[in-house]
């Protein structure tokens, strides 16, 4: 399993429709302080079913769409879109004999939350069980965000002990 | 299951005790339970860098504690690769030849899991095999710009 | 007393507005008093960066979020010089373009303020008058190295 | 008022006497990972007042004492003295006069701090007293440690009001 593309459109700073390809092994995120690197895995985390606004650096969980900028309106509804190369069924289940699968989460100003696997739609469960073993998840400690990584050196005994049980 | 825990606990922390040395170029760490029903007994992480003492691992210094987390993840990682690893800036606290044993161990992961990092750091870019710019050409608007290595190395510091 | 707090929230206030476009090249920022009376209100901090909207301070970059605190600290010194300021690695978030401003801004604030900073960066490093070089040459035992700024630009690297 | 110089002894991995002289407007401290620069500032925070363990990366007030090595044993008591450059007379008071100020701490394994001032033996209350409207002190916004400054601008409303009252 890897992740082959990240699509966003209306996601914090990233209000046009943007298609972001991971086609190798190890992929560098470039840019100046504030252009949007950061809200790239903010994306990864939400549509992986993060519900927590203050984990995705908002007050609100609808603080993911797009607000305006100078020249640009706020907009009504943020999406994000991740697309997983599955070639080697390593992602069993129901969804195992894909080549690709596709996870997508849409949220509008009044809060509400669509998921969708391969544009069906389903419920966040859905989306968080098809993860499950994999050692990916909205909170997963391969996803380490700006800042963060010492507080993992630094975590009370059962927290490390969740990190443990994830890969378990 | 208790079996499965113990089990998942001892492999990660022979996996974590050999990285951490080859991370710090020596010394030793290791997991400990903390509590005595495998049910719920927590995790603790001793490490002690080359020629330092055991000490709290809050003593450590900001650069310390990065490698040593790295290890620890890696360790996981060894055990049940992850797909996908994101690291946002986690070289910041690194000096130069640190960032180089980042680059290594990174290199060596990517083997069995695909990276995707963020970094402002020319020696931590440069091991990238695709790059991903992000530019904010109308205010407030982020994009995608696609990037060679060297025109990279340049943009790190234009806004 | 709610006279001299009033008095001091201004004059830091109108240090802060002119300070933060300074400092991004353009945008707006300033602190609002927080509740009715004086003698607790809190202090609220509101920033936007050049061509964006006024969001929550929280939803900033890293980088944003250092160069604001950076704006605060520096208006708070407009008014009442501290002797010295510290500085712990404040530029591991900033991009070199950044690093620059950083400099130039230590370097100009240095003609009322005292600083000590430490970093891995090489820009911070050259915009020294001083240098000390901390080394542990024997395992676990810090002692001080007298480096001039070009062995130290090597010396970074080192561990 | 500006610092001249910090004398450290036992303090943390600084167990040989150690003296680190300012004599400019801008000092750098370069060094590599570890090498006990953060441990600097630990110190000058220490030696004026701190009391918290956690804020000096420690469990208990004792683990600023250097606490060996491969080649050293602990060793009993740690010792700061910070050297203030008084000659524009702005630290007014009773040491008003000096041109120079010093400002000690020792602690022994017992947890037993003493602090002197210029020498003679103080109350912990006297050293912060003497820094009262200098916008010095052991938690000041002007000594930032690694890894705080973003928390800075993400403080609650009454932390940055007191920042204000510091400098008031
Ligand atoms: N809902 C939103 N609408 C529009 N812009 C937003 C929204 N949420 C966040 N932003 C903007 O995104 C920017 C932050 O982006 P991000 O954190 O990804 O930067 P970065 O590239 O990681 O920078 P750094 O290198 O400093 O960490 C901020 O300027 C913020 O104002
Ligand atoms: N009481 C003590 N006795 C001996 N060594 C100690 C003591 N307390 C801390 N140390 C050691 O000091 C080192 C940390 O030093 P410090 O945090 O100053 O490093 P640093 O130079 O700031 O590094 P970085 O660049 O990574 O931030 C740690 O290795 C720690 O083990
Ligand atoms: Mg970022
Ligand atoms: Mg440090």
């Amino acid at each position: 399993l890897s992740l082959d593309a990240i699509k966003l459109m209306g996601f914090k700073s990233f209000v046009d429709p943007t298609i972001i390809k991971f086609p190798s092994i190890r992929t560098g995120v470039v840019g100046p302080n504030g252009c949007g690197k950061s809200n790239i895995l903010d994306a990864i985390r939400w549509v992986m079913g993060e519900s927590s606004a203050k984990q995705l650096r908002g007050e609100s969980i609808i603080d993911v769409i797009f607000n305006g900028s100078r020249d640009r309106q706020p907009i009504g509804q943020a999406s994000v879109e991740l697309i997983f190369n599955n070639e080697d069924h390593s992602l069993g289940g129901a969804y195992a004999k894909y080549n690709q699968i596709s996870v997508k989460r849409i949220v509008d100003r009044e809060a509400q939350s669509t998921y969708f696997l391969n544009n069906v739609r389903c419920r966040r469960r859905d989306i968080t069980d098809v993860f499950l073993g994999t050692g990916l998840g909205a909170r997963s400690y391969s996803m380490i965000g700006q800042g963060t990584i010492t507080s993992l050196v630094e975590s009370k005994p059962e927290e490390l002990r969740e990190h443990l049980e994830e890969v378990a | 299951t208790k079996q499965c825990f113990k089990e998942t606990f001892d492999k990660v922390n022979e996996f974590f005790k050999s990285y951490f040395p080859k991370v710090f170029g020596g010394g030793t760490a290791y997991l400990e339970l903390i509590g005595e029903d495998l049910l719920d007994a927590g995790v603790a992480l001793m490490a002690k860098p080359p020629g330092k003492k055991v000490g709290n691992i809050h003593q450590l210094s900001g650069g310390e504690k990065t490698l040593t987390a790295i290890a620890l993840v890696f360790s996981l990682f060894q055990l049940n690769p992850a797909p996908f690893c994101v690291l946002d800036e986690v070289d910041a606290p690194l000096d130069d030849t640190n960032v180089g044993h980042f680059c290594n161990l990174v290199k060596e992961m990517s083997e069995k899991v695909q990276f995707i990092f963020v970094s402002h750091n020319k020696e931590t870019i440069e091991m990238a095999t695709h790059l991903v710019g992000i530019t904010m050409q109308e205010p407030g608007v982020s994009r995608v710009v696609s990037v060679d290595i060297d025109s990279a190395i340049g943009m790190v510091g234009t806004s």
